[in-house]
């Protein structure tokens, strides 16, 4: 009864994990269901990226945050997301650096 | 700060506005240079304005599907999106025309987006940045309503800094603070550059003059009234430029307006036509099959005949043979002299020759078509289907035919044979697959065909706009059904679509990127699903093996086509991946 209602629903949720790589951007296509630990850990690394307490839950933080205006672009470097071309397979998988 | 791994391999990079015409075209232009400024005050990298579709970085501004697959939603939620460097449409930016953008930064005109920020942050990406964690930095994922004020928060900065170095001439107040000092500290927090005047102050060195220093307070004022000065001169220019703006808008709308109205009538003008040359294009059709028809039914007449004669001369031979051998029994027997008879003419039967040789004697392109005829083991394909659980291969007007036993021999064989009802002129099918009706669909230019079997469906062909595909789509690259989920698949270039199978059209929120087909990369040849339930992809001499649940390919080089599905040996130097 204490827990914060969400004002969002979970396909958008779902739908918004997917579109910006916090779950594999395929379950577009393959509609894969993804067990509730997998989505409560793709909360957790949204919460985390976009700076709000990390809860799992989608909380009135994350639903504001989900609804907030973004750059289109995925938050996860991916092979997926915008890479202009695939030009990579000859030089095996990006390095990626993180400060 | 996140570097996405691509980067530019030059630092003077070009850039073009595509909208060149609408309404706030000049102000947007502006504000981009505004913003390409602060990355190119922060490391090596120079940019140069141009009007040229080749330009590294395209800024567009575009609403809803644009045709790169990533499609804008309306006012709110996605703002803008950006490439990361590299060739094509890499390092473009497209941002959402029905946003609400503020072109008035540096105002106080709070109302909308403000563009300058959003831009800063997609040019971000145009240059290699990923979203940063940091929620003061440019490329935090989310908007924010800061005033940038040309600064370059540290992680930015070091992210770009890494990426293409810092810029050497380090004068003026606002060098990259690499090792702070007491002195470049307080210089920063006084002399904040703003982005509205331009970044470098070539006239302001403090090494060159000692005396800054000292009388600070009062070039602190004396800067301040300049730069009120300068704030009201701005804001003046600003509204008389508006002013001059709205006219233009008013006037270009007008235009607008009648450039529409014009294409419109222009658009309907062409489909009329476009309607009558398809009805024409079928009377002709029908008019051509039944001409074949008539022509076999002659053929066939003709043989007839030619069969039934050379019976009957076969016939009359046999009796006059029998009425000599009586008459010449009867002469032995009796010793009456036999009557003089003609000699007999031999009838030779009429020759049945197989339709290609014919081909071969009467079509002088026969042979030139022979000489194209491509190498089985060392061709790419243009498509490749399961058809009635046999593997069919296309290159160029041939194909091969490959069942239980193997390749059959004879092929490859012009397609033609098998489905007369293809153009004449066939050079080369682009994609095929069966149907779950069983229906045979072959996608040429931009029109396809459906058989069942060899009998062409009625008022086919049809242009691909029937599916639904977009108009300016010239062709398809693969049609494939996914083994995953049975549905049917279409890809051209960068993009795919997904096909209604009761509908037969397009399904709504497609196109998509292809990238989503991991490790597959763009422009592919052909796809088809084999008979062990997985999906290949083919490109050039290779092709992959795409893993389903990981929805990747299953092996990152591609394999040579030709010992698998052609069955050819192997060269002695040849092994596959796993061995080497």
């Amino acid at each position: 009864a204490t827990k914060p209602k969400a004002s969002i629903s979970e396909d958008i949720v779902y739908n918004y994990l997917m579109q910006f790589d916090y779950l594999p951007k395929s379950d577009l296509e393959t509609g894969a269901l993804r067990t509730e630990e997998q989505l409560k850990d793709a909360i957790r690394s949204l919460q985390s990226f976009g700076n709000i307490p990390v809860t799992g839950q989608i909380d009135s933080a994350t639903a504001r945050l989900i609804q907030k205006p973004r750059c289109g672009v995925g938050d996860h470097k991916s092979a997926n997301s915008f890479s202009a071309d695939n030009l990579y397979h000859d030089i095996g998988p990006h390095v990626r650096v993180r400060r | 700060y996140v570097l996405q791994g691509a980067k530019w391999h030059k630092t003077d990079l070009t850039w073009s506005m595509v909208n060149q015409s609408m309404p706030d075209a000049y102000k947007a232009r502006m504000l981009v240079t505004r913003a390409l400024s602060v990355w190119e005050y922060h490391s090596k990298l120079t940019f140069r304005e141009v009007y040229s579709d080749q330009a590294d970085i395209q800024i567009l501004f575009a609403r809803r599907q644009h045709g790169d697959g990533y499609q804008f939603d309306g006012p709110g939620q996605v703002l803008a999106h950006a490439f990361y460097p590299s060739e094509g449409r890499g390092g473009d930016a497209h941002f959402d025309a029905d946003e609400t953008w503020n072109f008035d930064s540096g105002t106080h005109n709070r109302r909308g987006t403000n563009f300058l920020n959003v831009a800063l942050h997609e040019l971000g990406h145009s240059l290699g940045l990923g979203h940063s964690s940091d929620p003061k930095a440019v490329m935090f994922a989310w908007y924010q309503d800061i005033d940038v004020e040309g600064k370059l928060p540290d992680d930015d900065r070091n992210g770009i800094q890494e990426l293409y170095g810092s810029r050497e001439k380090t004068w003026g107040p606002y060098r990259p603070q690499t090792t702070p000092t007491t002195t470049t500290t307080t210089t920063m927090r006084t002399m904040v550059y703003r982005a509205d005047n331009p970044p470098y102050r070539p006239w302001y060195d403090p090494s060159k003059n000692p005396n800054k220093e000292r009388n600070w307070a009062r070039e602190r004022q004396e800067e301040e009234r300049r730069r009120k000065e300068q704030e009201w001169r701005r804001q003046e220019q600003e509204r008389e430029e508006r002013e001059r703006e709205e006219q233009e808008r008013e006037k270009k709308e007008r235009e607008e307006q009648e450039r529409e109205e014009e294409e419109r009538e222009e658009k309907e003008r062409k489909k009329q036509e476009r309607q009558k040359q398809e009805r024409e294009e079928k009377v002709r059709q029908e008019r051509r099959r039944q001409e074949q028809d008539r022509e076999e039914q002659d053929n066939r007449r003709r043989e007839r005949e030619r069969d039934r004669q050379y019976e009957k001369e076969q016939r009359e031979r046999h009796e006059r043979q029998e009425r000599l051998n009586r008459e010449r029994k009867n002469r032995e027997r009796y010793g009456v002299r036999a009557p003089v008879t003609p000699p007999s003419t031999t009838t030779m039967r009429p020759t049945r020759k197989p339709y290609y040789t014919i081909v071969h004697q009467q079509n002088h392109h026969h042979k030139k078509q022979r000489k194209l005829k491509p190498d089985t083991c060392m061709t790419s394909y243009d498509a490749i289907s399961m058809i009635r659980s046999e593997l069919f291969i296309f290159r160029g007007p041939y194909l091969w035919r490959i069942g239980k036993s193997g390749l059959y021999p004879g092929y490859p064989t012009e397609i033609r044979r098998q489905w007369s009802a293809l153009p004449v002129n066939l050079t080369q099918v682009d994609a095929v697959y069966e149907n779950q009706q069983g229906h045979i669909v072959f996608f040429i230019g931009r029109q396809y065909y459906v058989f069942n079997s060899v009998n062409l469906e009625p008022g086919y062909p049809k242009p691909l706009v029937s599916m639904g595909l977009p108009p300016t789509l010239t062709h398809i690259d693969a049609a494939f059904v996914w083994g995953h989920n049975n549905h049917t698949f279409l890809t051209s270039d960068t993009l795919y679509w997904r096909i209604d199978d009761n509908t037969g059209e397009v399904e709504p929120s497609y196109p998509r990127d292809m990238s989503l087909w991991s490790g597959v990369g763009y422009k592919i040849d052909a796809a088809f699903q084999y008979k062990d339930g997985k999906t290949y992809f083919f490109k050039n001499l290779g092709y992959w093996e795409f893993d389903d649940d990981r929805m990747k390919v299953a092996h990152a080089r591609p394999k040579l086509s030709a010992p698998k599905w052609m069955q050819c040996a192997r060269g002695s130097n040849e092994v596959d991946d796993e061995l080497r």
